[in-house]
């Protein structure tokens, strides 16, 4: 059974990701 | 072009905390996000509120835009409809909430603007 990292369910946002 | 559902968001999936806890998606709550990240030598949780939300280039897709943080970073995002996003006190949810419960058997609210979500960010960066 695969186990998945907490930090894998969320987004990580950060200004550089804009535009 | 939108990021693609990944498997852990189907009902069931085995999440691993920080701490090494177990639990499954379904049973995440907004604590196990904060402990995590604050055991976390590298990540920093967020709140990301979202400001917009507006057709994609598909037509399953949207274009969500968050205000990141205390400096309110604007931060846009184009992700299928059904992409799941844990809103702080409240659980996931995404744009088709009916989509996602069909797709990965993950009880969904409709996510709305003002909902505010957790994200990730570098401590680093601070």
């Amino acid at each position: 059974v695969p186990v998945f990292p907490w930090h894998s369910l969320v987004p990580f946002l950060e200004p550089s990701q804009s535009g | 072009s939108p990021v693609a559902l990944p498997p852990f968001f189907m009902r069931g999936s085995i999440i691993q905390l920080a701490d090494g806890e177990l639990k499954r998606v379904e049973d995440l709550k907004t604590e196990d996000f904060i402990q995590s990240a604050e055991i976390s030598s590298e990540l920093k949780i967020d709140s990301s509120t979202v400001e917009r939300i507006d057709s994609g280039q598909s037509p399953n897709a949207v274009v969500i835009q968050f205000s990141v943080g205390e400096l309110k970073a604007q931060v846009c995002v184009e992700v299928l409809v059904e992409y799941p996003f844990f809103v702080f006190g409240q659980g996931w949810s995404s744009c088709c909430p009916d989509r996602t419960t069909q797709l990965f058997e993950l009880s969904c609210a409709k996510l709305c603007v003002g909902d505010v979500c957790v994200s990730l960010t570098l401590r680093s960066l601070r």
